[in-house]
């Protein structure tokens, strides 16, 4: 998997 | 922010309202799984642990203490509250949810976006909602008369993950490199297990008669 992204999801 | 996942967020806010709500006026809890009410608190603890350390926006970091604290005065009700905890069918409420636990965490530290406790604790996190619903649908199977606030709180719960499945479907188509498997698949299956409840859910809407699941 790629680089985990910022979580800007709840 | 796009249109979907706001409706998301407040399909989900609005679920949890109706639970506390039900809750806090009529003192009671009946119909309502506390080991469902457990898990989710589990998940929102092992989710939002980055609450301290990313900030991303004030809606963010609000919906965040608003989940938390809800989930947990949730289970506190249904645990404590002498009143709430008598209208408690425990044992009803039979599922074993600590056997949800632990798959889902093996299956975090196995199947993570990177090997870290912040990642493997997000990915445990969303495995664990797409079936923190289970004991709540079994229990809804057992009582099998469902009153209309406990039909609406699951019904909104799911409703929440299908906005989340078009958000996921927007931002892919919108933004570059957006993807994220964890997340979709997560969603896709907890979705999919509503699909037997919306289908009772609607037809007992449709011909405006009593919601029954089959046993």
């Amino acid at each position: 998997f790629h680089s985990p992204q910022l979580k800007d999801e709840l | 922010m796009n249109m979907f996942r706001f409706l998301g967020d407040m399909t989900h806010l609005f679920s949890v309202l109706v639970l506390l709500l039900k809750i806090h006026t009529i003192k009671s809890c009946a119909g309502i799984s506390l080991k469902t009410q457990e898990l989710y608190a589990i998940v929102f603890a092992t989710r939002y642990l980055d609450l301290f350390t990313d900030y991303i926006s004030l809606y963010n970091t609000v919906m965040k203490l608003v989940y938390l604290g809800s989930s947990l005065s949730i289970v506190w009700y249904m645990r404590r509250h002498k009143l709430v905890r008598r209208s408690y069918d425990k044992d009803q409420d039979t599922f074993r949810h600590h056997f949800l636990i632990l798959p889902c965490l093996i299956l975090a530290l196995l199947i993570n976006e990177k090997f870290t406790f912040m990642e493997v604790m997000w990915a445990f996190s969303l495995y664990l909602e797409a079936v923190a619903i289970l004991p709540q649908l079994v229990l809804l199977q057992r009582t099998r008369n469902i009153d209309n606030l406990t039909g609406q709180y699951v019904f909104l719960l799911g409703a929440y993950r299908s906005f989340y499945i078009l958000n996921w479907i927007y931002r892919y188509f919108t933004e570059v490199h957006y993807v994220h498997w964890i997340t979709w698949i997560s969603g896709l299956v907890q979705t999919l297990l509503y699909g037997d409840f919306f289908y009772y859910y609607f037809h007992s809407w449709k011909n405006n008669e009593k919601l029954q699941l089959p046993a």
